[in-house]
């Protein structure tokens, strides 16, 4: 077990397993069994199944402490989404315009990826089923650009909610990590404030690589909001009780499928339920 | 790193006289974390650090003045080793049109890899068809047109009306009347535990029997790597890998566990966006990334 030679070591080594095996990652493990194993040398725990309860507790508690900031009342809200390769933001984008949309308000998507073949053809076609604005340019065009051109039409036609789609990008190319701090400057220009929300989108099949990904967003854009997609694969998405430890960015939606209506809310207590299923 | 971390395990113990097998143990525990970082599956993880525990107390590192250098060695070789092995190059026996099947999980980087493929292809001499039997994600079709376009390989005209099934069996029909003898076939992305999905590539296998069945994998996957992998060759029977953004700072363990699991070659690998970024896999390279 990690480093810890304590009674009980087959009771620890189990609970390492599923800890390891839901993605929680090395170091979040570490963390946890070292919790768990002080209790139990200072008697506060003898039993296993105290154990695994007081786990989920110290995990609850990682997962609660990042405080989402109330949404912003301003007009239109801009949403910048972000990501590494292939990982769900142009979907999650659909699913959210979707909901807002439902809830009445006015959405217009900005297809800003301008470089990966057929995105700006994947989110017109979305913006048609969800029924949403889209603005959008040729394929080769700078993205700064159209957030430019988006933005200001959103002011000018009554939009609620703007929503930037980014092309993938890995968070260790420094000239593609530039172009979205560009993004992101360019946007506020247009509009002070804007982007108002920066959502990071996570997939749920990714390892410890995801924590270094929020990492370095965070650092060049800032972070406000997570979003993990795909969990209804078989993946648990344990990373995010790391990603919630190491930098108490929020979380916000669950992706759980690939059509329109397949967003959730992050609610802490189905998602540990989930861990430990 | 692990080498520098070991390096110095050994010596401290080394210079309390002889090495024993209860010392050997601190080093074990060392490797285990650094593959665990490194995204290598748990039990895949359990596996191979009892082949090198066993090599560990042999006398290859007891009987050396450099326990450490050799521990390390064995690491490596244990590694290389799990991960290479013969059978890298793409199946063109028998006659054409040889054909390749491209499969995964949603967003693994199937499409691009198709293009990548047909860039590849036409640098051997081949000739190339792009089949896009993804008639469910929007604009996919229109993807994989363009891709083709960029590499100026013909692509199969599918519609979203027709069925995987239907393009896949009338693309080999018709290869012959677009000059080309070998097809690519890019599938939608799937759940593994999808089983109508899985149910439509078995489909597309029996009605093709395909010279290549590759599982295209992100090099970031995490622990389901192995699940993910077992499920697909269950259902069928893999001949081989792609693993794709490897050119990222993923350590990239998922390529143990899946060669682990599969024992099928990891044939290429992806490193970057555009279509001439596909490379042979490097088994010895990977393990030095594992390795940290
Ligand atoms: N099963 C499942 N699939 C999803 C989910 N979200 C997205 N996908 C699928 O994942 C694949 C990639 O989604 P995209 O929205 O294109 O991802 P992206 O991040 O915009 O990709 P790039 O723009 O190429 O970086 C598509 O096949 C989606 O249908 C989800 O929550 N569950
Ligand atoms: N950085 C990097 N990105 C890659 C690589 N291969 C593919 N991508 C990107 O990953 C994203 C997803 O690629 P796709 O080819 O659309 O993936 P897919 O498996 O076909 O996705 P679905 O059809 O939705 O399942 C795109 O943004 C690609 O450009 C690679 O080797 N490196
Ligand atoms: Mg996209
Ligand atoms: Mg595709």
């Amino acid at each position: 077990v990690m480093g810890v030679k304590e009674i009980g070591d087959d009771v620890l080594e189990d609970l390492e397993e599923i800890l390891i095996t839901s993605d929680l990652g090395v170091q979040t493990t570490k963390t946890l069994i070292k919790i768990i194993s002080d209790k139990v040398a200072r008697r506060e725990l003898n039993s296993p199944d105290r154990l695994k309860e007081v786990l989920r507790e110290e995990i609850l508690k990682i997962l609660s402490s990042p405080q989402q900031a109330p949404q912003k009342q301003v007009r239109p809200l801009v949403i910048l989404v972000v990501g590494v390769n292939g990982v769900g933001k142009t979907t999650t984008i659909a699913k959210l315009a979707r909901r807002f949309i439902s809830q009445g308000q006015k959405v217009m998507l900005v297809a800003a990826d301008t470089f990966r073949a057929a995105a700006v053809e994947q989110l017109q076609i979305w913006s048609e089923r969800v029924g949403a604005d889209i603005v959008k340019q040729q394929t080769g065009a700078d993205p700064s650009a159209v957030v430019f051109d988006a933005l200001h039409a959103a002011q000018a036609r009554n939009t609620d909610i703007v929503i930037i789609d980014t092309a993938g990008r890995l968070h260790t190319k420094v000239n593609l990590m530039e172009e979205l701090k560009k993004i992101k400057r360019i946007s506020g220009r247009e509009m002070t404030g804007a982007p108002h929300e920066v959502l990071l989108v996570l997939d749920s099949t990714t390892g410890q690589n995801a924590v270094s990904q929020a990492k370095l967003f965070n650092e060049a854009v800032g972070v406000t909001q997570l979003a993990m997609t795909k969990l209804d694969g078989t993946a648990k998405g344990g990373i995010l009780v790391a990603i919630a430890h190491d930098l108490n960015l929020p979380i916000r939606y669950i992706g759980l499928g690939e059509q329109m209506d397949d967003l959730t809310d992050f609610e802490v207590e189905p998602f540990v339920e989930a861990l430990f299923g | 790193n692990l080498s520098e971390k070991l390096n110095d395990i050994f010596r401290k113990l080394k210079a309390h006289g002889k090495l024993t097998e209860e010392n050997v143990k601190g080093g074990l525990r060392e490797i285990r974390l650094a593959l665990l970082e490194a995204d290598v599956n748990y039990k895949v993880v359990k596996n191979l650090i009892e082949n090198i525990r066993v090599r560990a107390v042999g006398q290859e590192v007891m009987g050396s003045l450099t326990p450490g250098q050799q521990v390390v060695k064995i690491v490596y070789e244990e590694l290389t080793s799990l991960m290479g092995g013969t059978g890298q190059e793409l199946d063109f026996s028998g006659r054409p049109p040889w054909i390749l099947l491209l499969v995964g999980l949603q967003g693994s980087g199937k499409t691009t890899s198709a293009g990548k493929l047909a860039q590849h292809l036409k640098t051997k001499g081949r000739r190339p068809l792009l089949v896009p039997a993804d008639v469910q994600r929007p604009a996919a079709i229109e993807q994989l047109i363009k891709l083709g376009d960029q590499v100026s390989v013909p692509v199969f005209p599918s519609t979203t009306d027709m069925n995987p099934v239907e393009i896949a069996s009338k693309a080999r029909a018709n290869a012959g009347e677009y000059g080309c003898d070998t097809l690519i076939l890019d599938t939608a992305g799937r759940l593994q535990i999808d089983e109508d999905l899985m149910e439509e590539l078995k489909a597309i296998k029996s009605k093709l029997d395909p010279n290549e069945i590759l599982l295209v994998a992100d090099a970031m996957t995490g622990q389901e790597a192995v699940n993910v992998a077992k499920t697909f060759n269950k259902w069928l029977d893999l001949t081989g890998v792609i693993l794709t953004k490897m050119e990222g700072d993923a350590r990239g363990g998922a390529a143990l566990s899946i060669k682990a699991v599969l024992d099928r070659p990891i044939k290429f690998v992806g490193v970057g966006e555009k279509l001439n970024a596909l490379e042979p896999f490097h088994p010895d390279r990977v393990a030095s990334r594992i390795m940290g």
